[in-house]
C-alpha cells in the first residue's frame, strides 16, 4: 500500500489545492511501480494551513504555476524513495518514453515495461535483456498503435554514472543490434540507478516511469506477509 | 545471482535534519497493533489558527476501497475540503474489506481526534497492513487517547521521523522529505512529506 501526505504552511484555496495534488499525483506517484499491484487503501493527502502570511494561491495566482511546479519536484522526489526501496530491490530503473504521439500512450508503455516480472528479473541479474522490454512494449494496453512503429522504435540502456558511451543502444529503428557489446551492458547493469530509453519516433510526448528490480528477497517479505 | 547485494538503505535515504513547516505538531506510539512493538499509530495536527485550512486527496481507484478511504473521502466531500485539521493513520491493519463494521471503526477514529482537537468534521484517516481483518479499536483509541493526554505531540525532527515510521510496514526505510521553497515575491514556505510504501505498489489514484 501506498500511503503518504504533505502539509505546507503556505495558504492555498482548496479547489487549487485538489488541482496541484492532481497534477502533481500524475506525475509522481501514478508512475511508480514496484510489484504491479495496486492496494486498496492507496492514498495521498495534502494540507495547507496559511501559517506564512502572503496572499492565498488561487488558480489566478501568480506564484500558482510555480507552486504547482514545486510540488510535483517534491512529489516526485518521495515517490521515487517509494521504488528504491521496493521491498528486497536492488535497482532503482527509470523508463523514459519519448517522442510518442500521445502523453497517455507514452506512459502506458512505460507501464507496461515498469510491472514486467520478466524484465525486472533480468534487471536483478544484470541480463540485458533487450527481448523482453520490447515484448512488453508489444503488450502495452494501447488504444490503438498510432504511438507505436515497429521501424522506427528504438530501445537503449543509459548509464548514470557519466561514463561512456553513456547510451548503450540495443534495438534502433526497429533492427535489434546483434552484435551488443556484452561488457559494456554489463557495466551498466551493475549500477544501482538505471535507465532504460525508449524512443518511439512517432510524436512529441514523453513519460517517465520509475520502477525496480525483482530480487529474491521480495518473494521471502511477502511470502510470509499476514504472520 | 549476480543481483544479490546488500544496500544500506536506511543511511542511504534517511534524513538526520530537516526544516519543517509553522503550525503543525505531529505524534506517534507503539499501541500494539503491530506484533513487533514497533511504532505503528501516528497523529498530525494544525495547530495554526491565523486563517482556516484547506486540503485535498487523491484516492485508490481499486474497486475494493477500504473503510479509511471511504471515510475520508466522505469528510473531504462535507467540507468542501475547508477546514481539515489533523490526520490519523495506523500501520499494521489495512482496516479493508471489513464491511460496515469497519467503516465504524474508521469513523471512530476520526471522533476521537476531532474530539480532541475540539473541532468537528476535521480529520483524515488512512490505514495500511494486513487485508481483512478488523482494526484493534481498544488499542487504536487508547494509543490516539495517550497522544493527546500525554502531550506526545511536538515539531522537531525527532517527532517528524517518528511519525513517517509509525507509518511503516515492511519498508525497510521511513521516508521523509523536508524542504524550504521561495515564491516569486520572495515569500519562503516550507513542505514537509512522509510516504510509506514499499510493496503492492503501482498506484492509480484519482
Amino acid at each position: 500500500t501506498l500511503l503518504g501526505y504533505f502539509v505546507t504552511d503556505l495558504p492555498i484555496a482548496s479547489s487549487a489545492l485538489q488541482k496541484i495534488l492532481r497534477f502533481a499525483t500524475d506525475r509522481s506517484f501514478n508512475c511508480i511501480s514496484v510489484d504491479g499491484d495496486m492496494s486498496t487503501n492507496d492514498t495521498i493527502c495534502m494540507i495547507a494551513n496559511g501559517a506564512v502570511e502572503t496572499d492565498e494561491i488561487t488558480e489566478s495566482s501568480e506564484e500558482y504555476e510555480q507552486v504547482k511546479s514545486q510540488v510535483t519536484e517534491f512529489a516526485k522526489t518521495l515517490a521515487q524513495l517509494v521504488v528504491r526501496d521496493g521491498e528486497g530491490s536492488t535497482k532503482f530503473v527509470t523508463v523514459n518514453v519519448q517522442n510518442s504521439l500521445t502523453f497517455e500512450d507514452a506512459k502506458i508503455i512505460a507501464e507496461s515495461i515498469s510491472n514486467s516480472m520478466l524484465v525486472k528479473t533480468a534487471l536483478y541479474g544484470q541480463d540485458a535483456n533487450w527481448g523482453r522490454i520490447l515484448c512488453a512494449i508489444g503488450y502495452a494496453k494501447l488504444d490503438n498503435l498510432k504511438s507505436l512503429n515497429t521501424d522506427s522504435i528504438s530501445v537503449s540502456f543509459i548509464a548514470t554514472d557519466n561514463s561512456e558511451p553513456r547510451e548503450l543502444k540495443l534495438v534502433e529503428n526497429g533492427v535489434p543490434q546483434l552484435d551488443v557489446d556484452e561488457e559494456r551492458a554489463a557495466q551498466i547493469l551493475a549500477l544501482d540507478d538505471l535507465e532504460v530509453l525508449v524512443d518511439l519516433k512517432t510524436g512529441n510526448e514523453s513519460a517517465q516511469f520509475w520502477t525496480c528490480d525483482l530480487s529474491h528477497e521480495y518473494v521471502t517479505i511477502n511470502g510470509d506477509y499476514r504472520s | 545471482q549476480h543481483g544479490r547485494k546488500v544496500i544500506d538503505k536506511y543511511n542511504l535515504y534517511v534524513p538526520t535534519e530537516g526544516v519543517f513547516p509553522k503550525g503543525y505538531k505531529v505524534g506517534s506510539i507503539a499501541s500494539g497493533v503491530k506484533k513487533n512493538g514497533n511504532l505503528d499509530l501516528g497523529v498530525l495536527v494544525n495547530t495554526n489558527t491565523s486563517r482556516p485550512s484547506s486540503a485535498a486527496a487523491v484516492f485508490t481507484t481499486n474497486k475494493f476501497k477500504a473503510a479509511p478511504v471511504l471515510t475520508s473521502k466522505k469528510v473531504l466531500e462535507s467540507t468542501q475540503g475547508n477546514g481539515i485539521n489533523a490526520i490519523v493513520v495506523n500501520s499494521g491493519c489495512a482496516n479493508a474489506v471489513t464491511g460496515e463494521l469497519g467503516m465504524q471503526d474508521a469513523q471512530e477514529m476520526i471522533d476521537l481526534v476531532n474530539r480532541k482537537i475540539g473541532k468537528p468534521n476535521s480529520t483524515l484517516v488512512m490505514s495500511t497492513g494486513v487485508i481483512g481483518q478488523r482494526l484493534q479499536m481498544d488499542k487504536i483509541s487508547a494509543g490516539i487517547k495517550n497522544i493527546f493526554d500525554n502531550n506526545a505531540l511536538g515539531n522537531d525532527f525527532k517527532s517528524w521521523l517518528n511519525i513517517a515510521k509509525s507509518i511503516n510496514t515492511t519498508d525497510t526505510f521511513p521516508k521523509l522529505v523536508s524542504r524550504q521553497f521561495e515564491l516569486l515575491n520572495g515569500q519562503k514556505y516550507t513542505l514537509v512529506g512522509m510516504a510509506k510504501g514499499a510493496g503492492m505498489i503501482c498506484p492509480n489514484m484519482a
